[in-house]
């Protein structure tokens, strides 16, 4: 009689807690034993060894099946669209892009599509200041899309080469700031065709399972690009990329590791599965 | 939800006489998943699953007629429990300007926070609160808080380039005690609870102003990572509570217990959107269903 092959609760245990404080999620967790108790033989379920191997080729699997490209601007203007939740990093992020795509000899513009939030778009300015950026504000209060809109004339019209557009945080469960998004979008595609050519989700690495649920609704919203995963510079882990992978074939094209312009690297898959299981 | 779920577990189970252990495991298993699911740290419900085990084996929840609603009112009452039955008013006893303290991580909401605390003590507490800008770092962090200031008609530092946060809150707190302001809110800026340099920088504020109340504001959204956070915060400045941020998403909000759990300070308020009147007095209710799911 075949007797289903298991890893055994104590060994699995030590390797559930790592995964679920990584915040890989319960579902995420369970797949992946599942899926090493169909792939091992049934002797290499007892060591500990192979299993951590296995799980990190697993996860590593996960993530590649939505690899992500880093941003190469392939028309002019090559037109980024940043959103995300409240506080997770956008406009820091936006810093950080525009100052890593000027080094790479584009001519960039960024626009503080954020009206709404205090001081959002002196925020930018500062930002736009640092790293010698075009910078195109909106008025306090005005409506986001119409200055995507300008952004977009202004951008074609200077011949600018990327333009990047900052959005107010917004919490996915309020339709009507999702529609406000989906309209910003509707307008910037009907300024240039093809534009947005990339729509990042900024999420913040310390952020539980509902970042899953951000993911869902923002792609359902504006399709997504590729996500950037910030403040890994911290101690969490950001497990829940990996179901964002797994379950919606969005891949993380750059991660924040501090709050200084030089603080953003491309995502690399081997590494942030090594740094699970420190 | 949950509750439908041990309903089912322990339901199937009176058709066989007495409740057994495994019955109860069994039970124990969802309300484990259904907090790891909503966030709780994974050693927090383990002890949490614990303390609720010991109460599920004896008579009240095996020799009743309906285990499954008994079994339901236990985990229901040990979760109040933790997040705290005792009220969590802000503390506001001491000589005036009392000086109230919000630090954080980057981004949980601490100079939204701080200004809808000062509305809420200048509006329902009939108080004269001074707002004080002493995160020098983020680009815009100080006009973020005079504009936040002026929409509500407060008072606000006026910070100066070149002066350290400890510097400037100490003078602010001169300036408030010669004027008629009798509550002091300091806005720190983010940090990292493992960045040394800053932690101490929060240390060097508190030696010199003595705040009466410090808060650590916390994203509710907050994953695995809240024990870490708020373990550090709490070493570093033996916090005297929490305003839990974004509670107006469908984050579950298991970051409330873990932090509970792990610091045993009280949560004192809930932020409940972007406007400044969005701030609510915590109460463990409004949470717990939320949580358990
Ligand atoms: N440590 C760390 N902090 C970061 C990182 N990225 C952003 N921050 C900080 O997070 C805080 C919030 O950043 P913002 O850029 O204002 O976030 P946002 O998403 O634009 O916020 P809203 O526009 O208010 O929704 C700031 O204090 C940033 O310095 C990162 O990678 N690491
Ligand atoms: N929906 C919602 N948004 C909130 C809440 N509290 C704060 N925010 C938003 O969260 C974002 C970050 O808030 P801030 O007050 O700038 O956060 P902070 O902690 O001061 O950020 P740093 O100074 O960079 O560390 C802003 O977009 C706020 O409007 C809340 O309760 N609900
Ligand atoms: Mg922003
Ligand atoms: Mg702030």
């Amino acid at each position: 009689m075949l007797s289903k092959k298991e890893i055994d609760e104590g060994t699995w245990d030590d390797f559930e807690e790592t995964l679920i404080m990584s915040d890989l999620g319960v579902t995420t967790t369970m797949k992946l034993r599942e899926r090493l108790e169909t792939k091992l033989a049934k002797k290499s379920l007892e060591d500990e060894e192979t299993i951590e191997q296995a799980l990190k080729e697993e996860i590593l699997e996960i993530l590649k099946g939505a690899q992500g490209t880093p941003i190469k601007a392939v028309s002019q203007p090559f037109v980024i669209m940043v959103a995300g939740v409240n506080g997770v990093g956008k406009t820091t992020t936006i810093g950080k892009l525009a100052h890593k795509l000027k080094q790479e000899d584009n001519n960039v513009m960024v626009a503080a599509g954020d009206t709404f939030r205090a001081a959002a778009m002196e925020q930018l300015e500062v930002w736009s200041k640092r790293v010698g950026t075009e910078f195109l504000r909106g008025e306090s209060g005005r409506d986001p899309s119409s200055v995507a809109f300008d952004a977009v004339k202004a951008a074609i019209s200077k011949k600018i080469g990327i333009l990047i557009i900052d959005t107010a945080g917004r919490l996915h469960t309020k339709d009507n700031l999702m529609e406000e998004l989906k309209k910003m979008k509707r307008v910037v595609g009907r300024e240039l065709e093809g534009a947005p050519h990339e729509t990042l989700l900024v999420l913040d690495a310390t952020t539980g399972q509902n970042a899953i649920q951000q993911a869902k609704m923002f792609n359902e919203a504006l399709d997504i690009t590729g996500i950037v995963l910030t403040k890994l510079d911290g101690t969490a882990k950001g497990g829940v990329i990996i179901a964002i992978a797994d379950e919606l074939n969005i891949p993380v094209k750059y991660i924040g590791i501090g709050e200084s312009l030089s603080d953003l690297r491309e995502f690399n898959a081997e590494e942030f599965v090594e740094a699970l299981f420190y | 939800g949950i509750s439908e779920k041990l309903n089912t577990t322990l339901k199937r189970v009176r058709g066989y006489g007495k409740l057994s252990e495994k019955n109860i495991d069994e039970a124990l298993r969802e309300v484990r998943l259904s907090l790891l699911e909503a966030d709780v740290n994974f050693k927090v419900v383990r002890d949490f699953v614990g303390s609720v085990k010991n109460r599920a084996l004896g008579t009240e929840v095996m020799e009743s007629l309906s285990p499954g609603q008994q079994f339901v009112k236990i985990v229901h009452e040990e979760l109040i429990n933790v997040l705290g039955s005792e009220s969590s008013e802000l503390d506001l006893k001491s000589a005036p300007p009392v000086g109230i303290m919000l630090i954080g991580l980057q981004g949980s909401g601490k100079t939204t926070t701080a200004s809808k605390l000062a509305k809420y003590l200048k509006d329902t507490q009939k108080r004269n609160p001074y707002l004080v800008p002493a995160d020098i770092y983020r680009p815009a962090a100080i006009d973020q808080l005079k504009v936040l200031a002026g929409q509500i008609g407060v008072d606000v530092y006026d910070t100066q380039p070149g002066v350290m946060p400890a510097q400037i809150c100490k003078d602010a707190m001169e300036i408030a005690r010669k004027s008629a302001h009798d509550i002091v809110i300091f806005d720190t800026a983010g940090r990292l609870h493992i960045d040394n340099e800053l932690m101490d920088e929060l240390k060097t504020i508190k030696s010199e102003v003595s705040p009466h109340q410090v808060l650590l504001v916390a994203d509710a959204m907050t994953g695995q990572d809240a024990v870490n956070v708020s373990t550090s915060f709490n070493e570093a400045m033996d916090i005297d509570g929490v305003v839990l941020t974004k509670m107006d998403g469908d984050a579950r909000g298991g970051a409330a217990l873990s932090i509970k759990a792990v610091t045993g300070k009280p949560i004192k308020f809930f932020g409940t959107g972007e406007k400044l009147e969005a701030l609510e007095v915590f109460h463990p209710d409004r949470i717990a269903s939320r949580i358990l799911g």
